[in-house]
């Protein structure tokens, strides 16, 4: 059986507000070490994949691995049924239909309990290999949302173009275009290792759909190198992170 | 033209 259980309820709303937009169900495949989840958008262009080591939580226990089908929607729905405050224990039999999700306010005094009907889904993962990005860029990832929402103003395609210069944005469309170029800071919230320079040029809206995640984390780091798909990771506290890679578009 | 990222990471 499953048992986890975290001290805040706005965390796990937090990664499911990040999930939704891209994934309308999932499977979480959890096990001794953690809770992880690995799916691709409907139209196969991105593909998700969320890590949560057992040390996230404050308790954990899985005693044989458990794949719960859920419909991420449903699961926001019982979410908001929580306060932020409350602490979450999400529990499940082995073969279970159901997920059971148990609130607690911060003294104890009230306690809910939810019962979530599990999907059967097709899992259908993918072997994600090692990549070595030539580029990789950290900064906040409030400034990373700002440019996404920006640039999609212009055009459904952003080319991102990272030297030893710079991390530059670029958008171009009817209305007219947009460059927007960061370089490293002195502080430290940019930073930038290149090995090489890289361009590429990808579809916004998946971009934006990423940025949901942004309240995750105050960094967000970015991997690029030619021809493989782009890496946006937000790390989840110490022990987790969220994952996207986005296909990019090549010339006609 | 976009390519699918099934392209790039290939079924277990």
């Amino acid at each position: 059986m499953l048992e986890a259980r975290l001290g805040s309820t706005t965390l796990l709303k937090k990664i499911v507000d990040a999930l939704k937009e891209i994934l309308s169900q999932s499977t979480l495949d959890c096990s001794a070490s953690g809770i992880q989840l690995q799916a691709m958008d409907n139209s196969h262009v991105s593909l998700v994949a969320m890590s949560l080591r057992r040390e996230c939580f404050e308790r954990y226990r899985c005693d044989r691995n458990v794949a719960l089908g859920l419909d991420l929607k449903s699961l926001m729905k019982v979410l908001k049924c929580a306060s932020g405050d409350d602490a979450v224990t999400i529990s499940a039999a082995d073969k279970a239909d159901k997920l059971q999700l148990r609130f607690e306010s911060a003294g104890n005094e009230r306690t809910a309990d939810y019962e979530l009907r599990l999907l059967n889904l097709e899992q259908d993962h993918l072997a994600i290999p090692e990549t070595d990005y030539a580029c990789v860029v950290h900064m906040p990832s409030t400034e990373f949302a700002r440019i996404c929402r920006d640039l999609a103003t212009f055009s459904e395609s952003v080319v991102i173009a990272c030297s030893k210069d710079g991390i530059k944005f670029s958008a171009s469309g009817e209305l007219g275009s947009a460059n927007i170029t960061l370089s490293e800071t002195s502080k430290g919230d940019v930073s930038l290792q290149v090995e090489e320079p890289v361009t590429l040029c990808f579809a916004v809206r998946y971009l934006n759909s990423f940025t949901r995640a942004t309240s995750l984390a105050d960094k967000v780091k970015i991997g690029l190198a030619a021809d493989v798909p782009l890496l946006v990771e937000y790390p989840i506290e110490d022990h987790g992170y969220i994952r996207y890679y986005l296909a990019p578009k090549v010339d006609d | 033209m976009q390519r699918g990222i099934d392209t790039f990471f290939h079924r277990m």
